[in-house]
Order: C-alpha cells, then structure tokens, then sequence
C-alpha cells in the first residue's frame, strides 16, 4: 500500500 | 506604486494557467527583484513557486514591497479577457485593496482595464533547502506531458526509475501495467528535443500522477522540462521561462506502508 506524504514533513517553515 | 508591464502579455495568461488548477489563492510577492509567488496546494501534498524577474518587465517599478493576495480563479477568468498579443500591465498602489490589469492591443486601439479586489492570505513560506539531487532529467516538456497523459490510463501513480541505462516511468492498475523508457540521447548538448540525465545515484521513487499532470499545466511556457529526484525527498519540476523566470513543482513521494 502507498501512502501520500505531506510537504510539511519535508520543509520547514521559512 | 507598483507597475510591471509584459509586452509578451501572453506569458502572463500562460503562468496563469500553469497553477490556477493546483492553487485556490495565493499572494503575488512583489519586490524589486520581481514577482514572485509560492503556494501548496489545498492538501500540501506539492507545492508551486514561481518568479518573473523585473527585467522580464518592459518597464518594471516597486515603491515598496506589496503582496496582492490573489484568488486564482478570479484573476484566470480576468487573463482569459486578454488577447495572445495583448501587452499586459499589472498596477497597484502602496496600500492595495485591489489589483488592476490593463491589457493593451498591439497597436493601442483597444484598451481594456480590469480591477479586482486583493484578499488577506494568511500565507506559510516554507524554506526549500538546496539539495544534492540523484538525478537530474532534462527532456522536452511536451513528452513528459504525454508520458503523464498515457501513464494515467494506466493508474493513479507513477514510478519514476533513473539508473545508468537512462529513466523508465512506470504505472500499475487494475488492468495491467505500463512502462515507458527513455534512454539518453547521445548528443551531449542539451538542445530540444534531447533527454539528458545527470546521474550522481540510481534512484526510484514513486508520485502521484493527478499532480503531475497538474504540473504538465506549464508545457506552454517552456520546451524543456527538468526532472530533479532524490531518494525520500519531492521531486523538483522546473521549466524555465525564457528572458523571465521559472515555474517550480515539487511534490512530495508516496511511500510504502
């Protein structure tokens, strides 16, 4: 099963 | 008073369509280096970041540094009322409630002025850290587009191989499965038309292809498109616009559970 990753878990806030 | 000017309106119109499907609204940043946007889409899943350079601009003046806060939908309906060679001027006061664009016919005997309302955005910038990518494919934008196109009858995701022998794209679905593969071209020089690959690592990773085919959006602003990936990160979708700037994707992997 795949699971979709968020953006957020990779990149911080600036 | 901020007042950018585009003699090649259409830019304008094509950017436009590269990102009103992906994002709801969103600020235009608007400094003296240029336009800039950056945006997730409503599930942060991807994200788009975009600059047009003030010297793209013909001619380009910022007092002060503004965000116009943007819906998408209503400035793309506004860019549809500009005609392909229309100039398109974009004009704001210091202070703005609102947006005006002013689209000129080639020969100024038409002149059609446009004022939208500007929105608060509350927006999250996130800082995207320069990264040692795997791989690096280059290719004409117009067959990653199809490449998407085709692969989406197949299923909902794509897997993206690059190794030495060159890059596959690969999808699974219920009624089978489909593999494209492009090996390098063997002219080095990365005129249009070729796929080049710049491998440090091989690398796989797997996306999903509604959004990428949310990106192939741009195909109209650039011939080549770059691929950047990197194990367990987001690939990096660029197309560079001629004489102004880029269009930036990166969407984040799918993993296995």
């Amino acid at each position: 099963l795949l699971i979709q990753q968020g953006m957020k878990s990779f990149y911080q806030f600036a | 008073m901020f007042e950018a000017r585009l003699v090649q309106g259409s830019l304008m119109k094509k950017f436009m369509e590269a990102i009103k499907d992906l994002v709801k609204e969103a600020n235009w940043d608007c400094t003296g280096t240029g336009i800039s946007l950056q945006a997730m889409d409503t599930s942060h899943v991807s994200l788009v970041s975009l600059l047009l350079r003030s010297d793209g601009f013909d001619p380009y003046r910022c007092d002060r540094n503004i965000s116009l806060g943007i819906n998408m939908e209503s400035m793309a309906k506004i860019m549809k009322c500009a005609s392909n060679d229309d100039v398109i001027t974009i004009r704001s006061e210091d202070h703005p409630d609102n947006v005006t664009f002013v689209f000129e016919s080639p020969n100024q005997e038409k002149v059609c002025d446009y004022e939208m309302k500007l929105m608060d955005i509350d927006s999250e910038h996130l800082g995207i850290p320069d990264t040692e990518y795997d791989a690096i494919i280059s290719m004409p934008a117009s067959e990653f587009q199809r490449i998407c196109r085709d692969l989406s009858n197949i299923g909902d995701s794509v897997k993206i191989t690059c190794n030495k022998d060159g890059v596959q794209f690969s999808a699974q679905g219920d009624t089978g499965i489909g593999k494209i593969a492009l090996k390098q071209n063997a002219v080095i020089d990365k005129e249009d038309g070729q796929v080049s690959i710049e491998l440090n690592d091989p690398v796989s990773l797997t996306f999903a292809l509604r959004y990428l085919t949310f990106f192939t959006k741009a195909t109209p602003l650039a011939s080549t498109v770059t691929l950047s990936v990197s194990a367990k990160n987001p690939v990096a979708v660029e197309y560079r616009v001629d004489d102004i700037g880029y269009i930036r994707y990166y969407l984040a992997p799918k993993i296995e559970e």
